[in-house]
């Protein structure tokens, strides 16, 4: 099986790549990548492996194919659809990239408990209310729930959309959220993120 | 010296034991801390065990000791200056999110290159034209930089404000940003973050 770490380097890997394809560049050695990356070599030998055979030695990574092999490793000759719950100035933020449209990502609904927000239109349809979660899950196929209430009702948040059948959660409010197996779930935290430059800040 | 995987670590473990010690709870085996986190327990005694021996066998650590503990090595016994560049829809979210200041992140300045920008109240102080980032980050003690522009300007913005000294950067936009030791540089690549749920999600 593959290791957790291993999988957010293949998007920084497929980023590079695409790049280097959009310049017109054929073959690239893993040390070309590694470069482009800032990763090593070895490593990027490495993670490829479990996937299969693509380089050849001495002359390196067909770029095309790369590319084609990470797109369709990381589910993206597929569209999925997000919906987003809180929505705030995050979520609110979020709804309005249009950078996650390009990579099949597509917003499909927004909610909220706050009936000021309720109705308005925040990038995408108009926001419903939370109440109908349960029920637009049911009558739609969701598979990505991003969830931006705060704190203290996102596990709660977290809890109906895994029982109402969303199989990944990417959550950003800042608790240990927990998600029973098979639930994909991954945590955004900023404040973490802050914290661990302030960690090294502390030290140099 | 200490892996980088353990550092994000230690401030879950830190909010984990704060919400005890709000709830009275004085002491903790690294069975139950590993439980409230979602680790394992062999990996908080390892994490742990970089700053020193704080448990007792048998009994546990001490809750208010181990906190004390970890807001020193996270650098959060003072406050950080902090200034956001690119006050668009993610700076703003940002500049408006109160959490931060909790920990002492201080946002002291916000930049923007578009002129119908700059002048705007966006969370903090007026935005300022980013042509007086170098000025700015010279007359202020700056210590860390988020960068929340497109992608094909981030790298430049970077460039700029770690040759005028700031010493760590968070950059969100979605290049392989770059930057000499000893700048501390961390990447938060939301594409990232739905592309791993989907090769999951392909994988289930
Ligand atoms: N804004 C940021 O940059 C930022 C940074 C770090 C972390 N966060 C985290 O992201 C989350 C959102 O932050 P924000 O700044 O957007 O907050 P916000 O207050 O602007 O937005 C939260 C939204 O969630 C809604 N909400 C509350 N309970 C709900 C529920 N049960 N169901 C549905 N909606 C509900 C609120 O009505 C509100 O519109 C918070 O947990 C925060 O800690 C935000
Ligand atoms: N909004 C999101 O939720 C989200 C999600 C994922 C990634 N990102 C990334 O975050 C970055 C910001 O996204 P956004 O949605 O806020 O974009 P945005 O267009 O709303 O904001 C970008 C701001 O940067 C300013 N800017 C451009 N060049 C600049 C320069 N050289 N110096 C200073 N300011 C400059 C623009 O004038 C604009 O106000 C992008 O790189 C985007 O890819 C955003």
């Amino acid at each position: 099986s593959i290791p957790e770490a291993t999988v957010p380097r293949l998007s920084r890997y497929l980023r590079k790549l695409q790049e280097m394809q959009e310049r017109g560049k054929k073959t690239v050695s893993s040390r070309q990548l590694a470069e482009a990356v800032g990763a090593n070599p070895a490593q990027i030998r490495k993670d490829l492996s479990y996937f299969g055979e693509f380089g050849t030695r001495g002359v390196g990574y067909d770029v095309k194919t790369l590319v084609e092999e990470l797109r369709q490793q990381l589910g993206l000759n597929r569209s999925w659809n997000v919906i987003i719950i809180g929505s705030g100035k995050l979520g609110t933020a979020l709804a309005l990239y249009r950078g996650f449209e390009k990579q099949g990502f597509n917003l499909v609904g927004m909610f909220d408990s706050n009936p000021d927000v309720v109705g308005t239109d925040r990038g995408a349809a108009p926001v419903l209310s939370s109440d109908r979660l349960e029920q637009f899950i049911a009558d739609n196929d969701i598979q990505i729930a991003m969830v931006t209430t705060p704190a203290d009702a996102a596990q709660d948040v977290i809890d109906r959309v895994v029982a109402a059948g969303v199989p990944a959660v990417l959550n950003f409010a800042p608790i240990g959220a927990t998600a029973d197996q098979p639930v994909i779930l991954r945590q955004v935290d900023l404040s973490t993120e802050l914290m661990t430059l302030s960690f090294y800040l502390d030290k140099s």
